[in-house]
Protein backbone atom coordinates (compact mmCIF):
# COMPACT_ATOMS: atom_id res chain seq x y z
CA UNK A 1 0.00 0.00 0.00
CA UNK A 2 0.97 3.48 -0.13
CA UNK A 3 1.24 6.34 2.26
CA UNK A 4 -0.11 9.70 1.89
CA UNK A 5 2.87 12.23 1.76
CA UNK A 6 2.65 15.89 0.14
CA UNK A 7 0.27 16.72 -2.80
CA UNK A 8 0.27 12.84 -3.50
CA UNK A 9 -3.36 12.93 -5.05
CA UNK A 10 -3.50 9.02 -6.24
CA UNK A 11 -5.30 6.67 -3.78
CA UNK A 12 -2.98 6.53 -0.49
CA UNK A 13 -3.22 5.87 3.37
CA UNK A 14 -3.84 8.86 5.28
CA UNK A 15 -2.24 8.43 9.21
CA UNK A 16 -4.80 9.32 11.32
CA UNK A 17 -4.65 9.08 15.31
CA UNK A 18 -7.84 9.01 17.37
CA UNK A 19 -6.77 10.50 21.23
CA UNK A 20 -9.38 8.82 23.83
CA UNK A 21 -8.57 12.16 25.83
CA UNK A 22 -9.27 14.53 23.11
CA UNK A 23 -12.78 13.14 22.77
CA UNK A 24 -13.35 12.55 26.83
CA UNK A 25 -13.28 8.81 26.21
CA UNK A 26 -10.18 8.37 28.48
CA UNK A 27 -12.20 7.98 31.73
CA UNK A 28 -14.28 4.64 30.98
CA UNK A 29 -11.39 3.47 28.37
CA UNK A 30 -8.12 2.03 30.14
CA UNK A 31 -6.02 1.02 27.63
CA UNK A 32 -4.63 2.01 24.91
CA UNK A 33 -4.47 5.43 25.40
CA UNK A 34 -5.90 5.87 21.50
CA UNK A 35 -5.62 4.25 18.19
CA UNK A 36 -4.30 5.47 14.81
CA UNK A 37 -7.41 4.22 12.86
CA UNK A 38 -6.04 5.70 9.14
CA UNK A 39 -8.13 6.43 6.72
CA UNK A 40 -7.94 5.74 2.28
CA UNK A 41 -8.12 9.16 0.11
CA UNK A 42 -7.16 9.97 -3.41
CA UNK A 43 -8.19 9.66 -7.03
CA UNK A 44 -8.02 5.80 -8.34
CA UNK A 45 -8.62 6.92 -12.20
CA UNK A 46 -9.37 4.06 -14.74
CA UNK A 47 -5.92 2.92 -15.95
CA UNK A 48 -5.59 2.07 -11.88
CA UNK A 49 -8.57 0.51 -11.56
CA UNK A 50 -8.28 -2.78 -9.26
CA UNK A 51 -4.37 -1.56 -7.73
CA UNK A 52 -2.00 -2.67 -5.96
CA UNK A 53 -1.07 -5.37 -4.18
CA UNK A 54 -3.12 -8.35 -3.97
CA UNK A 55 -5.55 -7.33 -7.03
CA UNK A 56 -3.07 -7.24 -9.65
CA UNK A 57 -4.74 -10.29 -11.60
CA UNK A 58 -7.50 -8.29 -11.21
CA UNK A 59 -5.77 -5.14 -12.62
CA UNK A 60 -4.82 -7.10 -15.30
CA UNK A 61 -8.14 -7.94 -16.34
CA UNK A 62 -9.56 -4.13 -15.89
CA UNK A 63 -6.82 -2.90 -18.04
CA UNK A 64 -7.18 -5.80 -20.74
CA UNK A 65 -10.79 -4.90 -20.47
CA UNK A 66 -10.29 -1.08 -20.94
CA UNK A 67 -8.07 -1.59 -23.78
CA UNK A 68 -10.74 -3.80 -25.42
CA UNK A 69 -13.57 -1.09 -24.88
CA UNK A 70 -11.36 2.10 -25.08
CA UNK A 71 -11.81 4.49 -22.30
CA UNK A 72 -14.62 6.44 -23.37
CA UNK A 73 -17.01 3.03 -23.54
CA UNK A 74 -15.99 2.43 -20.10
CA UNK A 75 -18.93 2.14 -17.64
CA UNK A 76 -19.19 5.86 -15.71
CA UNK A 77 -18.67 4.08 -12.59
CA UNK A 78 -15.34 4.75 -11.87
CA UNK A 79 -12.96 2.79 -8.70
CA UNK A 80 -12.69 4.23 -5.03
CA UNK A 81 -10.20 4.17 -2.76
CA UNK A 82 -11.03 1.66 -0.43
CA UNK A 83 -9.30 -0.16 2.86
CA UNK A 84 -7.40 -3.29 1.31
CA UNK A 85 -6.16 -4.63 4.73
CA UNK A 86 -6.83 -3.43 8.55
CA UNK A 87 -6.16 -4.94 11.96
CA UNK A 88 -7.45 -5.27 14.64
CA UNK A 89 -7.47 -3.19 18.13
CA UNK A 90 -7.47 -5.03 21.57
CA UNK A 91 -9.48 -2.35 23.73
CA UNK A 92 -9.25 -2.64 27.69
CA UNK A 93 -12.40 -0.89 29.24
CA UNK A 94 -14.73 -0.54 32.06
CA UNK A 95 -18.88 -1.29 30.95
CA UNK A 96 -21.81 0.41 32.76
CA UNK A 97 -21.59 -2.10 35.68
CA UNK A 98 -18.03 -1.04 36.35
CA UNK A 99 -16.77 -4.25 35.23
CA UNK A 100 -12.99 -4.40 33.16
CA UNK A 101 -13.81 -5.71 29.82
CA UNK A 102 -10.86 -6.58 27.42
CA UNK A 103 -11.94 -7.47 23.94
CA UNK A 104 -10.11 -7.44 19.83
CA UNK A 105 -12.45 -5.83 17.94
CA UNK A 106 -11.78 -6.80 14.53
CA UNK A 107 -11.19 -4.45 11.10
CA UNK A 108 -10.39 -1.04 13.59
CA UNK A 109 -7.31 -0.34 12.03
CA UNK A 110 -6.28 0.55 8.32
CA UNK A 111 -2.87 -0.85 7.07
CA UNK A 112 -3.43 -0.51 3.34
CA UNK A 113 -5.72 1.29 0.45
CA UNK A 114 -6.16 0.30 -3.12
CA UNK A 115 -8.74 0.66 -5.71
CA UNK A 116 -11.82 -1.34 -6.13
CA UNK B 1 -21.78 8.62 3.02
CA UNK B 2 -22.11 9.66 -0.56
CA UNK B 3 -22.37 13.17 -1.44
CA UNK B 4 -25.81 15.38 -3.70
CA UNK B 5 -24.40 13.92 -6.50
CA UNK B 6 -23.96 10.37 -5.81
CA UNK B 7 -20.55 10.34 -5.42
CA UNK B 8 -18.82 8.26 -2.97
CA UNK B 9 -16.70 10.46 -0.66
CA UNK B 10 -13.77 7.70 -1.10
CA UNK B 11 -13.57 8.41 -5.08
CA UNK B 12 -14.12 12.30 -4.96
CA UNK B 13 -11.27 12.85 -3.24
CA UNK B 14 -11.97 15.14 0.01
CA UNK B 15 -14.42 17.77 -0.50
CA UNK B 16 -13.94 18.91 3.51
CA UNK B 17 -11.71 21.44 4.88
CA UNK B 18 -9.75 19.71 7.11
CA UNK B 19 -11.23 20.90 11.10
CA UNK B 20 -14.81 19.63 9.25
CA UNK B 21 -13.01 16.34 7.62
CA UNK B 22 -11.35 15.59 11.20
CA UNK B 23 -14.67 16.45 13.26
CA UNK B 24 -16.50 13.91 11.10
CA UNK B 25 -13.49 11.23 10.60
CA UNK B 26 -13.38 11.44 15.18
CA UNK B 27 -17.63 11.26 15.09
CA UNK B 28 -16.44 7.70 12.57
CA UNK B 29 -14.34 6.59 15.21
CA UNK B 30 -16.45 7.33 17.99
CA UNK B 31 -19.36 4.87 16.04
CA UNK B 32 -17.37 2.57 14.95
CA UNK B 33 -16.25 1.53 18.45
CA UNK B 34 -19.62 1.91 20.13
CA UNK B 35 -21.15 -0.34 17.03
CA UNK B 36 -18.75 -2.86 17.52
CA UNK B 37 -19.02 -2.96 21.06
CA UNK B 38 -22.46 -3.84 20.87
CA UNK B 39 -23.02 -0.55 22.76
CA UNK B 40 -25.61 2.23 22.20
CA UNK B 41 -23.75 5.30 23.74
CA UNK B 42 -20.49 5.01 25.95
CA UNK B 43 -21.25 3.75 29.25
CA UNK B 44 -21.52 6.20 32.62
CA UNK B 45 -18.90 4.75 35.09
CA UNK B 46 -21.68 3.58 38.30
CA UNK B 47 -18.95 2.56 40.54
CA UNK B 48 -15.17 3.60 40.44
CA UNK B 49 -12.52 1.09 40.48
CA UNK B 50 -10.33 1.69 42.73
CA UNK B 51 -6.19 1.52 40.73
CA UNK B 52 -5.37 -0.90 43.41
CA UNK B 53 -7.91 -3.06 42.44
CA UNK B 54 -7.11 -2.30 38.62
CA UNK B 55 -3.69 -3.31 39.07
CA UNK B 56 -4.69 -6.25 40.61
CA UNK B 57 -6.37 -7.64 38.07
CA UNK B 58 -4.26 -6.65 35.35
CA UNK B 59 -1.73 -8.84 36.49
CA UNK B 60 -4.07 -11.93 35.74
CA UNK B 61 -5.28 -10.84 32.14
CA UNK B 62 -3.88 -12.71 29.69
CA UNK B 63 -4.33 -12.75 25.79
CA UNK B 64 -6.43 -15.21 23.97
CA UNK B 65 -4.70 -18.72 24.25
CA UNK B 66 -1.83 -18.73 22.34
CA UNK B 67 -2.01 -20.49 18.54
CA UNK B 68 -5.68 -20.24 18.66
CA UNK B 69 -7.06 -19.30 15.09
CA UNK B 70 -9.35 -17.18 14.66
CA UNK B 71 -12.04 -19.54 13.53
CA UNK B 72 -14.96 -18.24 10.54
CA UNK B 73 -17.92 -17.29 12.42
CA UNK B 74 -16.14 -17.32 16.13
CA UNK B 75 -17.94 -14.43 17.13
CA UNK B 76 -16.37 -11.36 19.79
CA UNK B 77 -14.49 -13.00 22.42
CA UNK B 78 -14.31 -10.90 25.99
CA UNK B 79 -12.64 -11.20 28.95
CA UNK B 80 -14.48 -9.58 31.57
CA UNK B 81 -13.42 -8.88 35.49
CA UNK B 82 -16.39 -8.52 37.76
CA UNK B 83 -15.65 -7.12 41.09
CA UNK B 84 -17.74 -8.32 44.10
CA UNK B 85 -20.66 -6.08 45.52
CA UNK B 86 -20.63 -7.02 49.17
CA UNK B 87 -23.99 -8.04 50.09
CA UNK B 88 -25.15 -9.70 53.63
CA UNK B 89 -22.48 -10.72 55.86
CA UNK B 90 -21.57 -12.01 59.23
CA UNK B 91 -19.13 -13.19 60.86
CA UNK B 92 -19.84 -17.10 59.77
CA UNK B 93 -20.10 -15.84 56.05
CA UNK B 94 -19.53 -13.70 53.24
CA UNK B 95 -22.14 -12.37 50.30
CA UNK B 96 -20.29 -11.89 47.37
CA UNK B 97 -22.93 -10.24 44.10
CA UNK B 98 -21.53 -9.65 40.78
CA UNK B 99 -23.31 -8.02 37.92
CA UNK B 100 -22.79 -8.32 34.34
CA UNK B 101 -24.16 -6.38 31.47
CA UNK B 102 -25.51 -7.96 28.58
CA UNK B 103 -23.67 -7.54 25.71
CA UNK B 104 -25.87 -7.96 22.92
CA UNK B 105 -29.86 -9.18 22.49
CA UNK B 106 -28.24 -12.41 21.38
CA UNK B 107 -26.82 -12.96 25.24
CA UNK B 108 -23.74 -13.99 25.85
CA UNK B 109 -22.01 -17.55 25.92
CA UNK B 110 -19.61 -17.95 29.11
CA UNK B 111 -16.98 -19.88 27.84
CA UNK B 112 -15.00 -20.23 31.61
CA UNK B 113 -15.37 -18.32 34.45
CA UNK B 114 -13.32 -18.39 38.18
CA UNK B 115 -13.51 -16.92 41.36
CA UNK B 116 -10.47 -15.14 42.87
CA UNK B 117 -10.79 -14.29 46.24
CA UNK B 118 -7.94 -13.11 48.83
CA UNK B 119 -7.77 -15.08 52.20
CA UNK B 120 -5.59 -13.57 55.69
CA UNK B 121 -5.06 -16.74 57.50
CA UNK B 122 -3.22 -17.07 61.00
CA UNK B 123 0.27 -18.69 60.58
CA UNK B 124 0.68 -22.32 59.46
CA UNK B 125 -3.06 -23.20 59.42
CA UNK B 126 -5.09 -23.98 56.77
CA UNK B 127 -8.58 -23.51 56.48
CA UNK B 128 -11.11 -25.34 54.85
CA UNK B 129 -13.58 -22.65 52.61
CA UNK B 130 -17.16 -24.03 51.08
CA UNK B 131 -18.10 -21.95 48.67
CA UNK B 132 -22.28 -22.00 47.86
CA UNK B 133 -23.58 -21.12 44.45
CA UNK B 134 -26.96 -19.57 45.17
CA UNK B 135 -29.57 -18.49 42.51
CA UNK B 136 -33.32 -17.17 42.24
CA UNK B 137 -36.03 -19.54 43.25
CA UNK B 138 -38.89 -20.05 40.66
CA UNK B 139 -40.50 -16.67 40.10
CA UNK B 140 -37.52 -14.92 40.98
CA UNK B 141 -38.30 -15.96 44.63
CA UNK B 142 -36.08 -15.84 47.51
CA UNK B 143 -32.07 -17.37 45.97
CA UNK B 144 -31.45 -21.27 46.60
CA UNK B 145 -28.39 -23.11 46.54
CA UNK B 146 -27.85 -24.73 43.57
CA UNK B 147 -23.75 -26.18 44.31
CA UNK B 148 -21.13 -25.66 46.25
CA UNK B 149 -17.34 -26.55 46.57
CA UNK B 150 -14.98 -27.05 49.23
CA UNK B 151 -11.93 -25.50 48.96
CA UNK B 152 -8.64 -26.38 51.52
CA UNK B 153 -6.68 -23.10 51.81
CA UNK B 154 -3.43 -23.25 53.14
CA UNK B 155 -1.63 -20.10 53.22
CA UNK B 156 -2.72 -16.56 53.31
CA UNK B 157 -2.88 -14.63 49.57
CA UNK B 158 -4.86 -14.94 46.23
CA UNK B 159 -6.63 -17.97 45.98
CA UNK B 160 -8.68 -19.41 42.46
CA UNK B 161 -11.78 -21.74 42.14
CA UNK B 162 -13.15 -22.47 38.86
CA UNK B 163 -16.61 -22.36 38.79
CA UNK B 164 -18.90 -24.82 37.43
CA UNK B 165 -22.01 -24.92 34.84
CA UNK B 166 -23.98 -23.18 37.45
CA UNK B 167 -22.35 -20.08 38.22
CA UNK B 168 -21.82 -19.50 34.34
CA UNK B 169 -25.29 -19.98 33.60
CA UNK B 170 -25.81 -17.44 36.15
CA UNK B 171 -23.35 -15.05 34.96
CA UNK B 172 -25.44 -15.63 31.43
CA UNK B 173 -28.36 -14.29 33.49
CA UNK B 174 -25.99 -10.97 34.88
CA UNK B 175 -26.54 -11.79 38.35
CA UNK B 176 -24.31 -14.34 40.33
CA UNK B 177 -24.61 -15.12 43.87
CA UNK B 178 -21.53 -16.72 46.03
CA UNK B 179 -21.45 -17.23 49.59
CA UNK B 180 -17.90 -17.95 51.52
CA UNK B 181 -18.57 -20.04 54.52
CA UNK B 182 -15.28 -20.90 56.79
CA UNK B 183 -15.42 -24.34 58.13
CA UNK B 184 -13.97 -25.39 61.10
CA UNK B 185 -12.20 -23.75 64.50
CA UNK B 186 -9.94 -21.54 62.45
CA UNK B 187 -12.74 -19.95 60.84
CA UNK B 188 -13.09 -17.03 63.36
CA UNK B 189 -9.59 -16.23 62.84
CA UNK B 190 -9.29 -16.39 59.32
CA UNK B 191 -10.17 -12.84 57.08
CA UNK B 192 -11.75 -12.34 53.78
CA UNK B 193 -10.35 -9.72 52.73
CA UNK B 194 -12.19 -6.94 50.48
CA UNK B 195 -10.38 -4.02 50.88
CA UNK B 196 -9.22 -2.11 47.71
CA UNK B 197 -6.67 -3.77 46.33
CA UNK B 198 -8.14 -7.12 47.78
CA UNK B 199 -11.29 -7.15 46.54
CA UNK B 200 -13.06 -10.46 45.64
CA UNK B 201 -13.96 -10.57 41.46
CA UNK B 202 -15.13 -12.93 38.91
CA UNK B 203 -12.95 -13.62 36.22
CA UNK B 204 -15.06 -14.92 32.79
CA UNK B 205 -14.02 -15.38 29.13
CA UNK B 206 -17.09 -14.78 27.46
CA UNK B 207 -18.27 -14.96 23.69
CA UNK B 208 -20.87 -13.30 21.78
CA UNK B 209 -22.78 -13.29 18.50
CA UNK B 210 -20.63 -16.67 17.32
CA UNK B 211 -23.17 -19.01 15.42
CA UNK B 212 -23.81 -21.78 16.90
CA UNK B 213 -22.49 -24.95 15.75
CA UNK B 214 -24.93 -27.76 15.02
CA UNK B 215 -23.30 -30.90 15.94
CA UNK B 216 -23.61 -33.23 13.27
CA UNK B 217 -24.86 -36.77 14.47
Amino acid sequence: GINCQGGSRMCCRQEFFVDFREIGWHDWIIQPEGYAMNFCTGQCPLHVAGMPGIAASFHTTVFNLLKANTAAGATGGGSCCVPTTRRPLSLLYYDRDSNIVKTDIPDMVVETCGCS
Amino acid sequence: TSRADGQCLACAGPTLDLESQRELLLDLAKRNILDKLHLSQRPTLSRPVSRAALRTVLQRLHGPPQGVLPEADRGQEYEIISFAQTGLSNVNQTRLDFYFSDRTAGGMEIQQASLMFFVQLPPNTTQTMKVRILVPGPHDTNLTLATQHLLEVDASGWHQLLLGPEAQAACSQRHLTLELVPEGQVAQSSVILGGAAHRPFVAARVRVGGKHRVRRR
